[in-house]
Formats: C-alpha cells, structure tokens, sequence
C-alpha cells in the first residue's frame, strides 16, 4: 500500500 | 493530483522544453553537462519500469513517455547531431558520474520498501535524481558565462522538486499522514543542492546583471 501510495506520481 | 504536484509537474516539463529550444534553436549545447543528461535518462528508464504493465491516468502515461522521449533525444542531439556535438564542453564536463549511479544502487539495494527488482530499481531512481544535477553544477561554476536559457534550465529544474515537497507536505496532511521517508530525504537533498544557484540566479535576476557562480 505504501508502494502503491508512490506509483501515482512520476 | 493536487496544485502542487501539477505546478511541479508543469515547472519539470518547462525545463526539459526550455532545454530542446536551446539546443534546437541555437544548435548548440554549450555550458549544458551530457553526465546530467545521461543519469537523467538512467532516472526514468528505472522509474518508469512499468510504464506498460500498470496504467494509472492518460496524465501519467503521456507525461512519462514525453519525460522519456524528450530526455532520450537530448542526450542524442549532444552525442550524435553533427552541429550540435561540436558544441559540447567535453573537457569541461569531467564529473565521473558513475561515482554518483553505483553508491545511489548500493544503497537503494540496502534501503528500499521492498526487494523487488522494479522497487529496488525505482529507490535507485529516487536517489539517482537527487544527485544527478551535480555534473551540471560544476559545469556551470566552470563555465565562466552563463547563457540565460540554461539558467533557467537549472532554475526551473531545482524549482520543480521544490514543489514537490509542497506536494508531499500537503498529501501527508490529506492522506492520512502516510510517511514516505526516501522520495522526502532524496527530494530534500535534491533541493538542497539547488541551494547556492538558487541565491545567485535570483541576485542576478534582482540586480539585472548576469548570472556567475563563484569558482
């Protein structure tokens, strides 16, 4: 989830 | 999204189009470090590792695979344009940047979330950023003039990150305090070594005279 969290920015 | 995070976004993609225009335009490359230019492409081939497998908005996608093509085709331009290359301060821009990429991937290996390749991969990316700015800074202390495009090059490049810690202040504080010590501590650093050009770009911009670093 905390990986998740990061994906969404580039 | 939030504001900050797009201003960053936007401030990121102005840099990169502000450094084609230069090197379009004037067909020239001078005072611009090809060692930054390479870690940078190094940065978004392990950031953006699954560019194909996982897709997230038309935004990302597009903004990643324009970061990727317009820093693959700079480093381009400077190794294989015929004017352009010519142009480059080949005995100036010395910095060994693989000092820089090998202790980045030591640690990412050592301090990461998980032991994946794409995570290892992406923490490398993470930390590459951070210092890949380097080579350009001395490059710019050794070149004694500074033209106004590749100091708003280096300008905007540093701004970007710093609206990235905006944007990772205010998500703490909205997405229920989520920590992310290792984008916060790289994008701190990152920022931090913009700290001086940051002073010197806006004294030159205050008393209109042009933009030295001191050697």
């Amino acid at each position: 989830q905390e990986r998740e969290h990061l994906k969404d920015e580039l | 999204m939030n504001v900050f995070r797009l201003a960053g976004d936007m401030t990121h993609l102005l840099s990169i189009i502000i450094l084609l225009l230069k090197i379009r335009a004037t067909k020239s490359c001078t005072g611009i470090s090809l060692k930054t230019q390479e870690l940078y492409v190094i940065v978004f081939l392990t950031r953006y590792l699954d560019l194909f497998t996982k897709y997230i908005s038309f935004y990302n996608t597009t903004m990643k695979l324009v970061f990727l093509g317009t820093s693959i085709s700079i480093v381009w331009y400077m190794r294989y344009h015929k004017v352009v290359k010519q142009t480059y301060n080949k005995d100036q821009d010395t910095f060994r940047h693989y000092f820089l990429a090998i202790p980045c991937f030591l640690l990412a290996l050592l301090i990461h979330h998980e032991f994946t390749v794409i995570e290892v991969l992406w923490t490398f990316s993470i930390y590459l950023e951070a210092v890949a700015i380097l080579p350009q800074l001395v490059l710019l202390q050794r070149s004694r003039n500074i033209d106004n495009l590749t100091g708003n090059y280096v300008f905007l490049l540093g701004a970007y990150r710093a609206l990235y810690l905006v944007n990772w202040v205010y998500r703490y504080f909205t997405e229920n305090h989520l920590v992310r010590w290792i984008p916060w501590l790289s994008g701190l650093v990152q920022t931090t070594l913009y700290a001086d050009f940051f002073y010197y770009y806006i004294k030159s911009w205050k008393n209109n005279e042009k933009l030295q670093l001191p050697a």
